[in-house]
This record gives C-alpha cells, sequence and structure tokens, in this order.
C-alpha cells in the first residue's frame, strides 16, 4: 500500500474468518471487509482527517516541542458498522448475533 | 397456520418471520434448492433471518440476537414429547419474543376416508349436517431444571385446529420462555396431544420443531464481546504463567472478566496506576491485562488434589509476597 496517503485514513483489509480458526462454528459470513486506520496525524492536520479539538491541542503541543515524549496524535476509527453473524453455538444450535463496530467506515485523529 | 391470526400475533417475531412465510408454506421447495442439509428447517430459517438482517442497520425483532433451538425427540408413554434445551442463552440477553415453529400433519387418511366414506346426515331442513369437526391437537409446554428427574412444571398449553395440509405454523411462546427462564427451568418439553383415539407410535419426522428466541444481549457493546461469544480458545494455554488469578475458575466469562480487575491490595501496586506516565504505564501491562480472557474453559479442568495443590501454591506465592512486604515496612519501621 506504498501508494496510499501517508495521512491519516482508511486502509483495505479483508477478514476471512478461516484465517484466524473461527471457520469451523461461523456459517456466514465466511469473511468481511474490516479496514483499519493508518496514517500520520502531524500537525498541521487537515480537516480530511477529523482531528478532535483535542487532537490538535496535542499535535501543536508537539509541534513546539516543549514538552518531551508528547506522541502524535493516533489515527483511530471514527465510525463503524455493525455486522451480523451466523454461528454455532456450544449446542450446535444456529444463533444471529448483530456484532457493533466490526468494520470502519471513517477514520480519525484522535 | 402462517396465514391465520397466530401470524399476526407475533409482535416482534412476525417482523423476522413474515417475510419467511413463503418458505414456511412451502418447506419443501425451500429445502429442495438450498440442498440436503435444508430439511434442517431451522438452518433455512436462520440463513433466512440472517440474509435479511444482514443489511446495515437492520435489527432483528429490535434486539441484536436470535438464537434457534433444536428439539430432541423422546417418546414418552407413546407420545411424541420435544426437549429444548435453552441453557445456553446468556445471562446478559433480554428475551423480546419466543416462537415455536412446528409442522402440522393434516388429518390422517383412515379417518378422513371413515368421514366421507359415511352418508352425510341430513337435518330437518333438508341440508346436509356439516361434517364433524376436524381432530384437534393440544399443545403442552413442561419447563424443568437440569438437575430433576420429574415431568415437569406445565408451562402453557394451547388448543390447534389441524390444517387440511401439512403446514409450518409458529405459535408465541414468548410469556411461556420468559417464565422458565425466571425460574431458571431452562429445559422446556413440548408435546402435542391429539384426541383421536389411536395416535400411533410416534417416528421421527423430517421437519423437527424448533424454537426461536429473539433477544437483546446487553453485554454486545462491551469490549470484547466479539471473543466472548465467538472465540473458542485461549491465546494463552495452561503452561503460560499467569501472575493473577486465573481466568477460567467461573462458569461465566462475563462475570470472570469482571472479577478479574485486581486491586492494589492484591498486586503490590499503587493505586493511581493510570496516571503514571506513558511509558512506565506500556511496559507494565502483561499481555492478560492487554486482552482481557473472556474465553470459554475448554481446557480439562484439574482434578480436585491438583486444585488444592494449585490453591497451595497459590497460597504460598501470596505468603511470600506477604513476607517481603513485612520485612520492607520492619525495615521501614526501624530506620
Amino acid at each position: 500500500q506504498w501508494d496510499e496517503p501517508r495521512v491519516c485514513s482508511r486502509r483495505y483489509l479483508k477478514v476471512d474468518f478461516a484465517d484466524i480458526g473461527w471457520n469451523e462454528w461461523i456459517i456466514s459470513p465466511k469473511s468481511f471487509d474490516a479496514y483499519y486506520c493508518a496514517g500520520a496525524c502531524e500537525f498541521p492536520m487537515p480537516k480530511i482527517v477529523r482531528p478532535s479539538n483535542h487532537a490538535t491541542i496535542q499535535s501543536i503541543v508537539r509541534a513546539v516541542g516543549i514538552i518531551p515524549g508528547i506522541p502524535e496524535p493516533c489515527c483511530v476509527p471514527d465510525k463503524m458498522n455493525s455486522l451480523g453473524v451466523l454461528f454455532l453455538d456450544e449446542n450446535r444450535n444456529v444463533v444471529l448475533k448483530v456484532y457493533p463496530n466490526m468494520s470502519v467506515d471513517t477514520c480519525a485523529c484522535r | 397456520s402462517h396465514r391465520a391470526p397466530a401470524w399476526s400475533a407475533l409482535p416482534a417475531a412476525a417482523d423476522g418471520l413474515q417475510g419467511d412465510r413463503d418458505l414456511q408454506r412451502h418447506p419443501g421447495d425451500a429445502a429442495a434448492t438450498l440442498g440436503p442439509s435444508a430439511q434442517d428447517m431451522v438452518a433455512v430459517h436462520m440463513h433466512r433471518l440472517y440474509e435479511k438482517y444482514s443489511r446495515q442497520g437492520a435489527r432483528p425483532g429490535g434486539g441484536n440476537t436470535v438464537r434457534s433451538f433444536r428439539a430432541r425427540l423422546e417418546v414418552v408413554d407413546q407420545k411424541a414429547v420435544y426437549f429444548f434445551n435453552l441453557t445456553s442463552m446468556q445471562d446478559s440477553e433480554m428475551i423480546l419474543t419466543a416462537t415455536f415453529h412446528f409442522y402440522s400433519e393434516p388429518p390422517r387418511w383412515p379417518r378422513a376416508l371413515e368421514v366421507l366414506c359415511k352418508p352425510r346426515a341430513k337435518n330437518a331442513s333438508g341440508r346436509p349436517l356439516p361434517l364433524g369437526p376436524p381432530t384437534r391437537q393440544h399443545l403442552l409446554f413442561r419447563s424443568l431444571s437440569q438437575n430433576t428427574a420429574t415431568q415437569g412444571l406445565l408451562r402453557g398449553a394451547m388448543a390447534l385446529a389441524p390444517p387440511p395440509r401439512g403446514l409450518w405454523q409458529a405459535k408465541d411462546i414468548s410469556p411461556i420462555v420468559k417464565a422458565a427462564r425466571r425460574d431458571g427451568e431452562l429445559l422446556l418439553s413440548a408435546q402435542l396431544d391429539s384426541e383421536e383415539r389411536d395416535p400411533g407410535v410416534p417416528r421421527p419426522s423430517p421437519y423437527a420443531p424448533y424454537i426461536l428466541v429473539y433477544a437483546n444481549d446487553l453485554a454486545i457493546s462491551e469490549p470484547n464481546s466479539v471473543a466472548v461469544t465467538l472465540q473458542r480458545y485461549d491465546p494463552f494455554p495452561a503452561g503460560d504463567p499467569e501472575p493473577r488469578a486465573a481466568p477460567n475458575n467461573s462458569a461465566d466469562p462475563r462475570v470472570r472478566r469482571a472479577a478479574q480487575a485486581t486491586g492494589p491490595l492484591q498486586d503490590n501496586e499503587l493505586p493511581g496506576l493510570d496516571e503514571r506516565p506513558p511509558r512506565a504505564h506500556a511496559q507494565h501491562f502483561h499481555k492478560h491485562q492487554l486482552w482481557p480472557s473472556p474465553f470459554r474453559a475448554l481446557k480439562p479442568r484439574p482434578g480436585r488434589k491438583d486444585r488444592r495443590k494449585k490453591g497451595q501454591e497459590v497460597f504460598m506465592a501470596a505468603s511470600q509476597v506477604l513476607d517481603f512486604d513485612e520485612k520492607t515496612m520492619q525495615k521501614a519501621r526501624r530506620k
């Protein structure tokens, strides 16, 4: 993903349940688009990274450099989507659960 | 039937099931299109619900969970009794609705033949009398706790008119399931009693009944809820040193996680850990703290003897820590 922007943004990640060993009891979906957030949140932060006020101040403090050890704000999921999962429980009964916050919709500097 | 009030009487369940009317009316067709495993109607039904609720923002019956329970057939006094084990429901799951799905067979052929062959009597007006009412069936629900050998407490009874042809039906049994759960009696039995004199020896039907429970899992927004229900192994195996209380001691993973939080008295750490400089804080984390253990206890439990031994070890380790503290305190006092 070298061509992707260095600034904080959403990156593509497809999770296959077989890769994490959950495919024996998860019936559907077999995989889903989870995405992830990565990239820099350095000063000055553009609007596109939707910085919180705290993140803006933290990036300024870090840029000024008076207080040592202050990291740059984190690039984290901002809005997330739920995912319905059909799986077998311990008694091998079929269960449907809709899990919140399973895939990233947008990322932000926080 | 699904066209009859039974469906319209289901408030939340209807939300999930009315869309499945075609499937319910023609289970054979659905089974044919979905392959041999589709004889298992509960799997077919759950797949349909999954497809429906996979759409963004859709909530099954206003909650977030649908559990299905298969029936186990037992013949008691020449009567078919279907048992359902509802113990896999989590404490955090608030039941919204529960529905009982069963396949109603049409009146048995010999009886129908008998009725058809009889000359129909006429009343005073000369019009033929209607045929006798079809054999009614009674659906009886009982509940029992896991360790009782009794027949179980009668939780509900409903009369059913047999349909003219084979048909899947659903009945709202929310009050029955809620009451059984409240009383901790999560083994439910359903018995279809017929008024027929000789119902015959029951045999396993390809269309076994099932129960669907729509629930709202209040713990689903908790951190790691996905691991609590979907992770089936402990990434930190038994050989891994565990500096804190063993995470697999409690039966309920959610309780276990809550109980894992240790105070400064147990871990000899200063209170106010969170306010330490970030670097020191990060170094202090143990992997068990980074990933609290909501994992199911799949490892075999140690025998009583081993447990006692382990308990002694823990006690000795704790004593050593206490001795050390005492010495330090004495030194400090002398100084």
